[in-house]
């Protein structure tokens, strides 16, 4: 069963508490604030009031065993800074930080995190595209039978290239995206001459019955 | 070419005001804050300096042809109401307003709005899934550089099909969907025999770089 901190119940904070909490995951949420540690107790695992940039704190919660830790401390970037470094030192691996400005997001890349989280920016973003209708992400759901799945490969597409197994025509599904272990990345609009790997993971967007009948292969 | 307007600088306000600046629309915004619309100047279509809820400043803003007005006042929530029931009366339809808590989002409902925005609750959510590894949709587009398009077929693709015109090896690009007209019809990952029409609606991922260099063909 997955482990989840949550560092700073700030509005973005209380929700990734209750959406993992949903999910039935163990969330341990610190904050200094009670009233805010009050109003998510209900649904989390452990909520701990305290300092977050007292190590000793930070040490005796365990959170090197964490699947991640959420760092959520809103317009206090010193304090997200330290416990970043702290969160480092303690040696948690996937660290994902909500950033307030584009500055706090330069800084916190700089010292490295999993993911930089800029709420404002990216509902910005997503919000340009649909007003233009320009977003065909709203779009696909809506198309009636058709679904966008991850698939990691079967044993027979390992070391074929995409162009090999040319599944457009064999299946009538399209790849359009790979994401890869290793190295760590991931490829958008992949070329037929890209090989795949069993550790890739294929995104894949078709038919359902197709799809179906691609999850099928060994 | 559409016009928006923005009411309210705030962070996600100012991001909404460089993306649809970005996409070559008309940007008019509005903030009683000098040095907010200072801060977007350069790029928006027409900065005003004003206090939203002064109603005769709103209706002399012309906004009624305003493809759609974005209201983004943060903590002002009353201002926010007072906004919005204006821009109802004035006589705008597409209304989007951002919301800074669960019981704003109740009221603004009541009042009715084209879609509400919370960024913080909305990317908590997208994050929940991403960190469970479950939702790919929401993948897309937080892949920094790549994004989704709708693009009319330049005159030269015309008559062609998908596979001669070899747009993943020549621009880096995947059609994954085709809008057409007649018959009135969405294919979703077309073959490579698929022949464009002029009236077809290409629905392409890829870098922005690229579709950019996709937008410009003849
Ligand atoms: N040193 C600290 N230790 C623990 N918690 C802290 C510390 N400093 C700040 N916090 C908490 O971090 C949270 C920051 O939330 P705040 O509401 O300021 O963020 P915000 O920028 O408004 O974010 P959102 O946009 O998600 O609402 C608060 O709950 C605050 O109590
Ligand atoms: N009556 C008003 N007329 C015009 N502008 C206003 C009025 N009241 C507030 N504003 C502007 O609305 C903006 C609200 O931004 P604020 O930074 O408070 O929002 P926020 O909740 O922090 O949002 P974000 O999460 O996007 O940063 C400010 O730029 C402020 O000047």
């Amino acid at each position: 069963k997955k482990t989840f901190a949550i560092i700073g119940l700030s509005t973005f904070g209380q929700y990734m508490a209750r959406f993992l909490a949903e999910r039935k995951f163990d969330v341990i949420v610190v904050d200094n604030d009670e009233s805010r540690v009050e109003r998510v107790k209900s649904f989390v695992t452990k909520g701990i009031i305290a300092d977050a940039t007292d190590k000793p704190t930070l040490e005796r919660l365990g959170l090197k065993d964490a699947d991640a830790v959420i760092v959520s401390l809103g317009e206090f970037i010193d304090a997200s800074l330290l416990v970043l470094l702290y969160l480092k030192e303690i040696g948690v691996d996937e660290i994902y930080v909500k950033v307030l400005t584009e500055d706090h997001a330069k800084i916190v890349n700089l010292v490295g995190v999993t993911e930089i989280i800029f709420p404002e920016k990216d509902s910005a973003f997503t919000m340009a595209q649909r007003i233009d209708n320009c977003n065909v992400l709203d779009f696909i759901p809506l198309v009636e039978g058709y679904s966008i799945i991850d698939l990691a490969p079967p044993a027979s597409f390992s070391g074929k290239t995409l162009g090999d197994l040319d599944l457009r025509n064999k299946y009538g599904v399209q790849v359009i995206i790979i994401k890869q272990a290793t190295p760590d990345n991931v490829v958008v609009v992949p070329t037929a001459g890209h090989c795949i790997k069993q550790s890739d993971i294929l995104i894949v967007l078709g038919r359902n019955e197709d799809l179906e009948q691609l999850k099928s292969l060994e």
